[in-house]
């Protein structure tokens, strides 16, 4: 009788093997010359789990130097990537998604059960073996903290030129400007009417682009709504700030332009499922502000209904309004100085900041709650595309 | 559920801003 031997194939246990004179062109593949586009038909955050999957095979051969010297070659590589492409949000975006992933995974699978309660029996079986990487998880969490800031500098530089003008100057109540004649009609819905003028629609085009390549890139939900409540409360502040300084926009068409657009952002905030960032929040001062150039301002009654109304606006920033509001129609009147005094009179309690304007450049701080991924490791394939043919299967 | 496994070494790490200073002279080197 004649005995078979089968022989199994061996499963790939989602680790991946290279040389050590190979790490320089791993690091050079995935990071240094890797373009968000290569990536962008494949598991979102390709890069990080591939890098994951070698760190694991580097554990597992219990070669501390080899872990030590991918993760630094890679975290140093991210940094200059980030530095060459400093006004770069497709790039910013994308590396913000692969470290915050990569600082998941090493979480995930590290093997300390607090991180493992939603893993698979798979994914407790992938988990390292020989090395603590609770260090190189800070170092991953600064980074990240460092590429999240880059972000919101860039998307805010892009942003902020456009504001005033959407918020303020541009007529985009649709049955105003429906009235005019065809050629205004035009210019307001133009992306660029002038130089410097925007409308509100560019604006929300513009966020529409920032959240769709946030999304692309797999960037967890989380990070993504802290980004917009940090964009939001932008947008809101330096509107204010320059209906404080601007004696020609404190009208009751204004309060009813910035009415209209803040209700559009609030609309673009739902469709988008963003309503729980906190980002209409940060808007609170400014819509307090749009009403309370539509309200009524003659009796003590309309004074009392005015300080019950602007809980988010100090008493100086509510006169401040009041005496820069201006008529500009014969329906409208100027604010008597004996109903500010009134004002003034029944806020006297308040204990508000003192200083006028507020800082548009205060940023929140951010978190990073914990993110672990559904995905198997063993699963991943590597698209040739990648050039990445050095990396062994294990 | 998995064996139980011996303790993982904990593997020491430079901070993010040593690791800037290692590549400030790293860049310095560079022609």
């Amino acid at each position: 009788r004649q005995a078979t031997v089968q022989r199994k194939e061996k499963d790939f246990e989602g680790m991946l093997e290279y040389y050590k004179e190979d790490e320089n062109l791993l690091v050079k593949n995935l990071v240094t010359d890797m373009k968000p586009q290569v990536v962008s038909a494949t598991v979102p955050c390709l890069p990080a789990y591939i890098l994951f999957m070698c760190i694991r095979h580097a554990d597992y051969m219990n070669d501390d130097q080899k872990v030590h010297s991918l993760l630094t070659s890679t975290i140093n590589a991210i940094k200059k990537v980030l530095k060459k492409h400093n006004d770069d949000i497709e790039m910013t975006s994308f590396w913000l998604a692969n470290t915050s992933r990569l600082l998941h995974c090493l979480k995930q699978y590290s093997g300390d059960e607090a991180f493992m309660t939603q893993n698979t029996a798979k994914q407790n079986e992938h988990c390292l073996k020989n090395f603590d990487l609770a260090e190189y998880r800070q170092v991953l969490s600064d980074l990240s903290i460092q590429i999240y800031q880059q972000l919101i500098k860039v998307a805010e530089g892009i942003l902020q030129p456009m504001i005033v003008s959407a918020m303020l100057e541009n007529e985009s109540i649709p049955s105003l400007s429906g009235v005019k004649p065809m050629g205004y009609r035009k210019r307001s819905s133009s992306m660029v009417d002038g130089e410097n003028s925007y409308s509100l629609e560019a604006v929300i085009r513009q966020l529409n682009a920032f959240h769709a390549t946030m999304c692309d890139h797999g960037l967890d939900p989380e990070i993504i709504q802290q980004v917009f409540k940090q964009l939001f409360y932008m947008i809101s502040a330096v509107t204010l700030n320059n209906l404080l300084l601007r004696k020609d926009v404190c009208s009751w068409s204004t309060g009813m332009q910035l009415r209209y657009n803040i209700s559009q952002l609030e609309e673009w905030l739902r469709g988008k499922n963003l309503q729980q960032s906190g980002a209409v929040g940060t808007m609170e001062p400014l819509i307090q502000a749009a009403q309370l150039l539509q309200v009524k301002k003659k009796t003590t009654e309309d004074a009392r209904a005015i300080c019950s109304l602007c809980t988010s606006l100090s008493t100086q920033q509510i006169v401040k309004i009041l005496n820069l509001y201006t008529p500009l129609n014969e329906f409208e009147e100027r604010v008597t100085v004996s109903f500010i005094r009134n004002i003034q009179g029944q806020l006297q309690g308040r204990n508000d900041p003192q200083q006028l304007l507020l800082d548009f450049k205060h940023t929140f701080p951010v978190l990073f709650p914990y993110t672990p991924s559904a995905l198997s490791l063993e699963t991943l394939h590597i698209p040739a595309s990648l050039n990445l043919d050095f990396l062994t299967r294990v | 559920r998995a064996p139980p496994q011996r303790p993982r070494v904990l593997l020491k790490a430079p901070t993010l801003a040593e690791m800037d200073e290692l590549n400030i002279s790293e860049e310095e080197e560079s022609p």
